[in-house]
């Protein structure tokens, strides 16, 4: 919240559109604006009433460089839009750049993203430090209802919860690395990196970065779905495969490879797999194993082609890890297995598990 | 290479992206206090970002104040 938490005395509260961006069709500015004020409304016993005409609370406006508040905008990109928490005169109002590009869609910056999070600022909220939710500071694209945990618990701590109970489905708060329950969806390395999936984010270790960097998967590749089930980088071919239920992508970097997603029964897996829980390519062998429920694949990268043989069962020939995995990586001889909160590090010519860690040792937590 | 912080135009990024949103006074450059308070701002920011706290202005924090972003300031008084 704002210092001194401020908010609007009544839950009846005004906004008028004073202008509309170029970049769009008037109806869109209108439909992000009302989609925006509603994702408040949803959780809060807030009404908005729109005016055509004359002051309302929230004043919206688009305009670029120094427009009238002496709080300049800054030609593209950077500064994308401002808000005034609730009071008088400014009080409430919204201003978006004019100089960024709006669209309705992913590209560039989507109209009502940015001002559903405005509006918040509107409605007496301040940043959030979670990265997941709507009320932090900086932009990314996402899908679905924007709002996190973390925002409404803001906003009802402000207007207290809708009275009407309407059903809405929050995000859940950003994973904590140190968490000592954390699991992880799927693990791998990216050209020397190591990039780890959870929920909608990922975090991605760098041998010279101290922190993990935490970031909205939808951030850095919009197309690709909120959840990842399995990942894994052939060093050969210069690409990281990234598995979502019956689909998979392939990236180069960072960039996402042309004529993905393909269907992962492409690789020879049976139409009955619906989804891969993890994936390692073992260099020296230049084998890529895939986990399904309590079996596991060979995939021959050279051939393009699985390995006669298989499936076989993840109990007997990994014995003393259990028989499921969430997530692999292979590192100088080593598998690395994660299962719930738990790390095995699995010895690949010894053949055993030589030691049992947190899955977040990873974090150095 | 080069540190971040040598390149002329990160520090008046950082400078600029300080001032805006953590409420760096203008105008101190050159004097141990001004480094101080650059150094205190630039903490500030990391912490809030959940970035390792060194108050360096490294590439992780160079690369967050390169994001799009909302221009509400993230501490301090709104004005």
């Amino acid at each position: 919240h704002f210092p001194r938490k401020l908010k609007w005395q009544n839950t009846n509260i005004t906004f008028r559109i004073v202008n509309y961006t170029p970049d769009l069709k008037k109806s869109d500015v209108d439909r992000a604006i009302r989609n925006a004020l509603n994702v408040w409304a949803d959780v809060t016993p807030l009404t908005f009433k729109k005016l055509n005409e004359g002051i309302a609370d929230i004043m919206i406006s688009f305009g670029s460089k120094e427009h009238g508040d002496y709080n300049p905008f800054d030609g593209p990109n950077g500064l994308l839009a401002h808000a005034y928490p609730p009071g008088p005169g400014i009080g409430g109002d919204t201003h978006f750049d004019e100089d960024e590009h709006w669209t309705k869609d992913s590209s560039t910056y989507n109209l009502f993203i940015v001002a559903a999070h405005e509006l918040g600022h509107a409605l007496g909220m301040s940043h959030s430090s979670d990265p997941g939710a709507l009320m932090y500071p900086v932009y990314s694209y996402g899908e679905g209802f924007p709002l996190a945990e973390d925002d409404i618990e803001g906003i009802q701590e402000l207007y207290g919860p809708n009275p009407n109970h309407r059903k809405v489905k929050p995000k859940p708060d950003a994973p904590q690395k140190c968490d000592p329950m954390l699991s992880f969806d799927a693990v791998t390395e990216l050209r020397g990196e190591t990039i780890i999936f959870k929920d909608r984010f990922y975090w991605r270790i760098h041998p010279q970065f101290v922190e993990p960097e935490q970031t909205l998967i939808k951030n850095t590749w919009p197309s690709l779905p909120n959840k990842v089930d399995a990942a894994y980088e052939n060093p050969e071919k210069d690409q990281v495969f990234i598995f979502s239920g019956i689909r998979m992508w392939a990236l180069n970097g960072y960039t996402l490879v042309d004529g993905y997603p393909k269907y992962i029964h492409k690789l020879g897996l049976p139409k009955s797999v619906r989804k891969i829980d993890a994936a390692v390519h073992i260099r020296e062998t230049g084998k890529t194993l895939l986990f399904t429920d309590e079996e596991y694949w060979s995939y021959d990268e050279a051939s393009g082609s699985m390995d006669t043989g298989y499936p076989r069962s993840i109990e007997t020939d990994f014995p003393g890890m259990g028989d499921e995995v969430d997530a692999a990586a292979f590192h100088y001889g080593y598998l690395y297995f994660f299962h719930e909160h738990v790390q095995y590090e699995y010895s690949y010519n010894s053949r055993k598990v030589i030691r049992v860690l947190r899955a977040n040792s990873i974090f150095n937590c | 290479g080069p540190l971040p912080h040598d390149n002329p135009d990160n520090v008046r990024l950082a400078e600029r992206y300080l001032h805006r949103f953590y409420g760096l006074p203008a105008g101190l450059r050159g004097r141990k206090a001004s480094l101080d308070a650059f150094q205190d701002k630039i903490k500030e920011m990391q912490e809030f970002f959940k970035l390792e706290v060194t108050g360096n202005l490294d590439e992780n924090t160079l690369d967050v104040m390169q994001q799009p972003r909302c221009g509400v300031p993230d501490v301090g008084e709104y004005n």
